[in-house]
């Protein structure tokens, strides 16, 4: 199973649509401070099913939107798709290709797509746990991780341990 | 919960004690309990003994060295249940040079697995990459993907 | 001790935003006292607006973004009771290429009146360097500094 | 008031005597992860009457001494000496140079010099608050100062302002 394509529009500082395709192996996202690589991150995990705003920097969901700049008005909508090939059935799910999406509005309306077919945040959510990979279908590492388990606070540390059994 | 635990944390270990092997180049590390406690309440204690050094608990090694551990030891609950994608958020900072390219070859093995996203400012670490995308903001508060560069053969320097 | 703290307040406040606009090119920072509460016990909202960007609070920002008003915090609140000797010990890890750049210069200016030791691993930061000193472990676990080069005219490089 | 040299023998990693002339301007300490870098500015740190081992990344005073290798074996002494030019008149003491010494002994004690001449560790601190620069005639800045000013706990950020205060 790997993720083939990331579609990302409206969401955060990526208010056009923007598109990587990711091949095997290694892929490096590299640029200044405050460019938006993090977004990035953000944007996957979003669309795989995350609803605690707070791990996403945000207060509220709305906050996700791209909130406008001096020269651009806000938007409407955050978008997020992802495409993953289904090679070896991984998924649960009958596809060689399997598209998932998220929708935003403002209104605080949201949509979720597997395939181009609304479904529940629900069917999402399953079908990556499905993959037997977790609760999420990815990894992510980063500095505040390293720093729970560096952390002088014993119970940060075992929280850590918790969330891999 | 307890048994669970107790499996997930022998497995973490097991994992923990040869990938720390390999980042360091020998030298030895572990993970354990604080015995005579209920496991679930119990401390868990971080060592390490980079090669040459005393055994010392976490609190007492360098920045960078606390780090490399650190980052072992994600690894090692990452191999637990390793899921088709991982992705790294600049976890390479406080590393130098000699630690990078350690990082770097357990990473490009553990690629061949794996799918691996690394979001980094070290220009060693990109030089690992199979595809490099650059990201830019040059109309300000807008982010824009802005080049894309095949063959990790050392040619990939950052586009800013 | 409320006055006091009030006076340090505005002391650190107007450095604040004078080494921001230095550090950020441009663009806005503030500190502000939570109103309506004792000041003793009252939150301190930090905001910044990067150039081009929105006012947000510190916790919306980047990592590197969040590290560089950090540091011009730290700036800041030294400029209220300078002393003579500075010591900075790898605050330059997040910063990219342009924001080490603008640390730099910050630190070279200072630098006319206060004595600084910068401990990096970040080649750019090595640069602005008088004299450089490299540390190193031949005998594993034994430390010794192996060199010595005067004149920041780009020639240092890490010594390992 | 300049630190024109630093003596360091038996502290932590530097089991022997090492010297650093610094100059006006900016020095650069530089070396890999683990070689002894942030063992310089707790030397300094200690010299000038840190007391707190924490701080310092010991659980007590004694893990300060230079505690062996596989090939080396411990030592029974630390020592820090801090020389100081005065030219301004900064330090409140009638010499040029200024030389500020700390030991520590295995069996736990503690011996100060300044000028070569015993004092106690008060006569230290109270020469170094006379500068008129704080409590400390020096300032460090590292990754956990940086943190507490970010943390999410209010607490920290504002205890950061009250010792600036
Ligand atoms: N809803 C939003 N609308 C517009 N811009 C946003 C929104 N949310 C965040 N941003 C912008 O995204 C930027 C942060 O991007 P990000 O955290 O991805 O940076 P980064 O590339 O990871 O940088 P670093 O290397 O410093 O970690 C901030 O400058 C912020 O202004
Ligand atoms: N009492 C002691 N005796 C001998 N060695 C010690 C003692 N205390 C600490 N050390 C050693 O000092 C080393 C830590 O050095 P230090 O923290 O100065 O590294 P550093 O150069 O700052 O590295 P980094 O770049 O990773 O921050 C550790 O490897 C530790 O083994
Ligand atoms: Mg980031
Ligand atoms: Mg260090």
């Amino acid at each position: 199973m790997e993720l083939k394509r990331l579609v990302i529009s409206g969401f955060k500082s990526f208010v056009d649509r923007t598109e990587l395709s990711l091949g095997t192996g290694v892929t490096a996202l590299v640029g200044p401070n405050g460019c938006g690589k993090t977004n990035v991150a953000e944007a996957i995990r979003w669309a795989l099913g995350e609803q605690n705003a707070r791990i996403l920097r945000g207060e509220r969901m709305e906050d996700l939107i791209f909130n406008g700049t001096r020269e651009r008005p806000p938007v409407g909508m955050a978008e997020v798709t992802l495409t993953f090939t289904n090679e070896q059935g991984l998924l649960p799910i009958d596809f060689e290709e399997v598209e998932i999406s998220r929708r935003l509005y403002r209104s605080g309306e949201s949509e979720y797509l597997i395939n181009r077919s609304p479904c529940r945040l629900r069917d999402v959510t399953d079908l990556i746990v499905g993959t037997g990979a977790g609760p999420h279908a990815y990894a992510i590492f980063e500095q505040r991780m390293v720093e729970a388990l560096l952390s002088s606070d014993p119970a940060q540390r075992r929280a850590m341990f918790e969330q891999a059994a | 919960a307890r048994t669970q635990f107790l499996e997930t944390f022998d497995a973490v270990q097991q994992n923990f004690r040869s990938i720390f092997e390999r980042l360091f180049e020998g030298g030895y590390a572990d993970i354990r309990i604080e015995e005579g406690v209920d496991p679930l309440e119990a401390h868990i204690e971080i060592v390490a003994r980079p090669r040459g050094k005393r055994l010392s608990r976490i609190e007492l090694l360098s920045g960078g060295e606390r780090a490399l551990v650190a980052i072992g030891l994600l690894f090692a609950f990452y191999l637990v249940k390793p899921s088709p994608f991982c992705l790294l958020d600049e976890i390479d900072a406080p590393l130098d040079d000699m630690n990078i390219g350690r990082f770097t070859a357990l990473v490009k093995e553990l690629s061949e697995r794996t799918q691996f996203a690394i979001i980094t400012h070290n220009k060693r670490t990109m030089e690992i990459a199979d595809c490099l995308y650059g990201i830019t903001m040059q109309e300000p508060g807008v982010s824009k993907v802005v080049s894309v560069r095949f063959g990790g053969d050392g040619n990939g320097g950052e586009p800013e």
